[in-house]
């Protein structure tokens, strides 16, 4: 299994 | 100015030591309403928010909202020099590079004030939007810190199930698996005990054990935790502080490849 990175879900603003 | 003053110093020392094997800096941002810190952790897979409110010190005031860049290792050890019993009080100038903490035992007879050189930090925000999860979890704080510890022995991932019967939590690798279940309590005579699930849609998602250890560090801070899970989005793990406010961690999923 991969980790995902959180900034895949939130965007940066 | 800023002047943030808490009766007790124990708060402020639990949520460093709630963060600071997370983060290595942070900012805390400041204004009329409380203090807000959002920061990710180095590898960019969790992210902690936590808010303390104004009305939950016992003085508060921001003139001017201000940016608090901290190192945590060193606003750590500023706090162990506190004692628990000690009243704090966070002090800045406007347009300062130094924050003050100021320690008063309770009898007043002794006063400590440290300054701690404060950082320029440009980091990134994230926007974390409003959402209705499919399932939420309310379990004792010190079980799922437990249940956290135990499974790490088993492998780098727990795997978190939840139906409407319970929630499972279970770990496999090189020295075989391990499964935990937990039913929905009936009756507690001990309201933080009880493990309380509100489902709309099972979930089961995997985590990574390293990043939920780590958030268990919170655990002194509440007795019990919530865990929020939908379908491919981050887990939160919500641990609230009496009074003042709430600190929530967030998790990205591991996928199939």
């Amino acid at each position: 299994m991969s980790q995902k990175s959180i900034t895949s879900f939130f965007k940066i603003t | 100015m800023f002047e943030a003053r808490l009766l007790r110093s124990s708060i402020l020392k639990k949520v460093l030591e709630a963060i600071k094997d997370l983060l290595t800096q942070a900012t805390f941002d400041c204004d009329d309403n409380g203090i807000q810190l959002q920061a990710m952790d180095n590898s960019h897979v969790s992210l902690v928010s936590l808010t303390l409110r104004a009305d939950g010190f016992d003085k508060y005031r921001c003139d001017r909202n201000i940016s608090l860049g901290m190192n945590l290792s060193s606003m750590s050890k500023i706090l162990k020099c506190a004692g628990d019993k000690d009243t704090v009080t966070m002090k800045a100038q406007d347009n300062a590079d130094t924050v003050t903490f100021v320690f008063e035992s309770p009898n007043q007879e002794k006063v400590s004030d440290y300054e701690m050189k404060l950082m320029n930090l440009d980091l990134e925000h994230l926007g974390i939007p409003e959402t209705e999860y499919s399932c939420t979890i309310r379990l004792s704080s010190a079980e799922f810190a437990r249940i956290c510890r135990d499974l790490s022995q088993f492998g780098e991932s727990i795997v978190i199930s939840c139906t409407k019967e319970g929630v499972r939590f279970s770990a496999s690798g090189d020295i075989g698996s391990a499964n935990i279940a937990l039913a929905q309590t009936a009756s507690v005579d001990k309201e933080e005990e009880a493990v309380v699930i509100e489902m709309e849609e099972p979930v089961t998602l995997t985590f990574a054990c390293q990043y939920l250890n780590y958030f268990t560090k919170a655990t002194s801070l509440s007795p019990q935790v919530q865990l929020s899970m939908s379908a491919d989005v981050p887990l939160v793990v919500e641990y609230r502080i009496p009074d003042i406010g709430h600190i929530r961690y967030y998790l990205a999923p591991k996928i199939d490849d």
